[in-house]
């Protein structure tokens, strides 16, 4: 899971079966109490009702997969937006895709949606939700007062059914063999000796290859540790490269592709932060500072569109590579084009890294004239950009069979389904 | 090809979480997303908001709230734009 805090918006994007739905009323609770954000339900602060009145609020998800393993109003779609209807007003709720197949669901707020009077304390108790009435969602801000060279652009890629061979890479015990491999020879060697004087019960990091189930065994062989000789710094090192969960994250990030979306060489500021879950599964955030500009000083990667937003865009994945429920997605606001990837590259790069047997895409773009002039070749304003378009219907080694565009007040909303050939 | 900036972010490990998260029992698969805008754009905050909006918001006070959804907080990275939180489950 992952959560990346801007100055004016939240991003909370989680895994499994967590109930994300129900910290939304703390979230908006500590955007009035904590960053000073107008609230306009309630008279006071100190009433625990107080919460921030969001400008704008997007919630989506896949498809379902396993409901009955969900908790609180998460178990179906019609739950999670009677959640949502009850604590915002003006929300819409959309499917995407085909209903006998897999599909995306989409909640939206409109900027400006009209308001009407909260409830009174007394209505709409539910066990559920602390809120007791409803968020007017839209009206810091007017639509008409929203700037119009702000750009916002999200790519998310949903896959499933990954390949087998390349989901391994994504088990902590493939992880470690890999990191095995890329420990120092002076750091093994003193791993080996520190285990050596523990009685030898594991080899362990040996330069001449561990098997994944063998490192496991590390794990009984320290516990000891503390009544025997102590493992020197570079058995320590070699110790945390090949066991600790962010140190296996970024060795799985290099060795798997991910750490190459956005290459240093284009985005030379950018930061992974990366982890490997025991005994499977991966998560990474990565945060792009746009390049500096001629004279030195940050500029953005919107600046054909004179963006207001500089420098503030990440990525995130996530991967579950068990075969019964293999899954990963990525999701990024780069924009796509301009000085950096376009988005065909980036999708490419991705679902090699995967391989599954199904994803979506999805983009979410706003529009107006000064948005993404060079065209991400995804969105519906690339007639400029035709070659970049139709490398999206020919992603190789897959067939494109669903395009939906939904058109909102101020976004694009663009939906592509492929399954491999 | 340029070199790092001081821009470049800081990447802070919360310990205390990631040297003993065992996922075995954890049920992985499609994610759910949520985003929710206070402004427009970073620089057209309300009033009475610091400049720094959400981000003036310790990490601390995260906790509580993602307590509620079932996460825990494994590392932050901080930049200047955007704090980038990675999250057990």
């Amino acid at each position: 899971s992952s959560m990346f805090v801007f100055p004016h918006k939240i991003i909370l994007k989680t895994c499994g079966t967590t109930t994300l739905l129900l910290g939304l009323h703390r979230l908006l609770r500590i955007a009035a109490v904590d960053a000073g954000f107008p609230y306009h339900n309630t008279g006071s602060l100190d009433d625990i009702k107080a919460a921030a009145t969001p400008y704008r609020v997007f919630y989506s998800r896949k498809n379902f997969l396993f409901p009955d393993k969900q908790q609180g109003p998460h178990r179906s779609w019609k739950q999670e937006v009677k959640y949502l209807d009850d604590m915002f007003e003006g929300g819409s709720a959309y499917m995407v895709g085909k209903m006998n197949g897999d599909h995306w669901y989409l909640y939206i707020t409109s900027p400006g949606a009209t308001h009407t009077p909260p409830r009174s304390p007394d209505e709409g108790k539910t066990t559920i939700s602390p809120t007791r009435s409803k968020i007017p969602a839209g009206l810091v801000t007017p639509a008409e007062e929203v700037p119009q060279n702000v750009s916002d652009e999200t790519l998310e890629i949903l896959m499933t059914d990954l390949d087998p061979e390349n989901a391994k890479q994504f088990y902590l015990s493939h992880a470690s063999a890999v990191a095995c491999e890329q420990v120092p020879l002076q750091a093994q060697e003193a791993r080996k000796a520190a285990h050596d004087s523990l009685g030898g019960l594991s080899e362990s990091c040996t330069s001449d290859g561990t098997t994944a189930d063998e490192i496991f065994d590390v794990d009984d062989v320290d516990k000891g540790a503390g009544t025997a000789t102590p493992m020197t710094d570079q058995a320590v090192l070699a110790e945390s490269l090949t066991t600790e969960g962010h140190a296996l994250g970024t060795v799985v990030s290099n060795n798997c592709g991910l750490s190459d979306v956005y290459p240093t060489s284009i985005y030379p500021d950018a930061r992974i932060d990366a982890y490997m879950f025991a005994p499977c599964g991966f998560s990474a955030n990565g945060v792009i500072p746009a390049p500096p500009g001629p004279d030195g000083a940050q500029s953005s990667f919107d600046e054909g569109n004179k963006s207001t937003n500089p420098s503030a865009h990440y990525f995130t994945v996530h991967v579950t590579p068990e075969p019964d429920c293999s899954f990963a997605s990525f999701e990024t606001n780069v924009p796509g084009g301009q000085k950096g990837r376009e988005t065909a590259d980036i999708i490419e790069h991705v679902v090699r890294i995967f391989r599954p047997g199904r994803f979506s895409v999805t983009l979410f773009e706003t529009k107006g004239k000064g948005v993404n002039p060079y065209g991400s070749g995804m969105g519906i304003h690339d007639g400029a950009n035709a070659e970049s378009r139709q490398r999206l219907e020919r992603i190789p080694g897959y067939r494109r069979m669903d395009r939906i565009v939904h058109d909102f007040d101020d976004y694009d909303l663009i939906f592509r389904f492929y399954e491999r050939e | 090809t340029f070199s790092p900036s001081q821009a470049t972010p800081h990447l802070t490990i919360n310990h205390d979480v990631a040297a003993d998260l065992d996922s075995s029992n954890a049920f992985e698969g499609p994610e759910k997303l949520l985003e929710v805008w206070f402004a427009p754009g970073p620089t057209s905050l309300p009033a009475g908001v610091p400049q720094n909006g959400l981000k003036a918001v310790p990490s601390d006070t995260w906790v509580g709230m993602l307590d509620m959804v079932n996460c825990k907080i494994l590392s932050v990275i901080t930049s200047e734009n955007v704090d980038s939180y990675l999250l057990s489950e």
